[in-house]
């Protein structure tokens, strides 16, 4: 079965989707089937990879009981072994839908489990909108392991407290027993500017090795990549962003026995 | 009575809290008498000030019916006629009470109504959190301008599109018919890359005299201010980016005819 990571913060801009489409198809680079979703209705991944918001393209059906995930699954062409399921601007809807179903914090693990099961893919990674709404709760609970990506800057640090306390919720309250946090991503390292250092600091001196060793550095050419639909695998292959992000994959390998 | 602003943009980590922050106390320090409310539950512009994020000091309340907004405004002690309604982690959970609600878009308009015609502000900020959820629904829906805080960055381009067709919806649905947009803020500009003259030159073509004059450049000492409680003004008053708030601050002043 597949092992099923979130990248969720609710802080904004802190590099969540560069990460999703970038680890991902670093992931496949390495051997590794990989499925990306794009849970946030600003569907920057979906774009960023250069695939249409194509309408009903989405995990919205499903999730409101129509239709299935693994109907919704396809190929990204650029890269063998990464497959996508997209998103669209309805997905926003999904937030009031969930919260009047019966089981809604556990629709999307539901929705998931075939997928998972089906034997086509060693990771799952999800993209998650900046909130602690419905859908990035859904995502925690039906996620094994949470990688919370974090800005080398003063404000994204306050809030990692909040969003490992949902966690901690999540967990004892029965909703996902199985959830981890998987470790923290440091993004837009910044090596001539002090508040990135103290940051990183702070950081390892709390959360020890939860840290990767991988840091991803604050480079204009992963800014770049996703105007033209493209990871920045395809656009600039021996850049900084995309050895960091290599490494990455390593480290994701190593550490949760992938592939 | 107060002239009210929404700064929102469902794109994370754009510099809507660090616009918030320094407009305001560019506005106070011009005599317009300010009051800045932080509408996000990870009450960045809250701390970002040095205030503290007090259970109970938040709109929260209000919103559920229970006391008022005027009684959770304080003074800012840096800044003469600077006001401010901090925000608590509480407010989170806001947006699951406002959906159950009667008239659940136009509870935050109904809260602010005493204070906008309390005589004692001139503009009222309201800071919102990355998400077009109910909380910045409400903000749409109380507000007489929407400023956008746009990231000069490929990715935080591809949202435009979609605020302002919520604003079109919220205005002809008769939720807001006042609601106008009022500017966009280009941000985070950075004269060395290609992609920054690129993002401000396109929205300038689409969007012409909407778009501000003043333009945010991107500098570590607006990223550091935070990490001390304090506005720009106060950290690093001659820096380059306390100067462009202060253009913008006078751009409004203009265009509003405030104070
Ligand atoms: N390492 C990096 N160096 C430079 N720019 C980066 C880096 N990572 C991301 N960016 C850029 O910073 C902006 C924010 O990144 P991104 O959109 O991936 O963050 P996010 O957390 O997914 O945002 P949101 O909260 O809106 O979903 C984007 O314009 C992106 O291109
Ligand atoms: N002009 C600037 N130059 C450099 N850094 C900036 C600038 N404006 C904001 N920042 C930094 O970029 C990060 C994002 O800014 P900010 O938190 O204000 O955005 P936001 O849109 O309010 O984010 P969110 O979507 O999470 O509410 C912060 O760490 C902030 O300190
Ligand atoms: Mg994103
Ligand atoms: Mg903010």
């Amino acid at each position: 079965s597949a092992t099923v990571f979130t990248i969720a913060n609710q802080k904004g801009g802190v590099g969540k989707t560069t990460t999703a489409i970038n680890v991902s198809f670093a992931l496949a680079e390495k051997k590794v089937r990989t499925l990306l979703i794009d849970l946030d209705p600003q569907a920057n991944a979906t774009s960023g990879l250069g695939l249409e918001k194509t309408e009903g393209g989405s995990l919205y059906g499903p999730l409101c009981g129509e239709g299935t995930a693994l109907e919704k699954v396809q190929p990204v062409g650029a890269q063998n072994g990464l497959f996508m399921i997209t998103s669209e601007v309805d997905m926003a809807a999904i937030e009031i839908e969930l919260v009047q179903q019966e089981n809604y914090l556990g629709q999307l693990r539901e929705v998931l489990a075939p997928v998972r099961e089906s034997g086509e893919f060693d990771a799952i990674i999800l993209d998650c909108p900046p909130a602690l709404g419905m859908l990035s709760m859904n995502s925690l609970a039906a996620a094994d392991y949470l990688l919370i990506a974090l800005q080398c800057e003063y404000l994204a640090m306050e809030g990692l407290g909040q969003i490992l306390k949902v966690l901690e919720k999540l967990r004892s309250a029965g909703v996902n027993g199985k959830l981890q946090l998987g470790g923290i991503l440091m993004t837009m390292f910044d090596p001539r500017n002090n508040l990135s250092h103290q940051v990183v600091g702070e950081v390892r001196n709390h959360f020890d090795d939860m840290v990767f060793r991988s840091m991803i550095p604050r480079s204009i050419r992963l800014s770049e990549a996703p105007s033209f639909g493209q990871s920045i695998f395809e656009y600039d292959s021996t850049s900084k962003g995309a050895n960091a992000y290599r490494y990455l994959a390593e480290e994701l390998i190593e550490r949760f026995s992938l592939g």
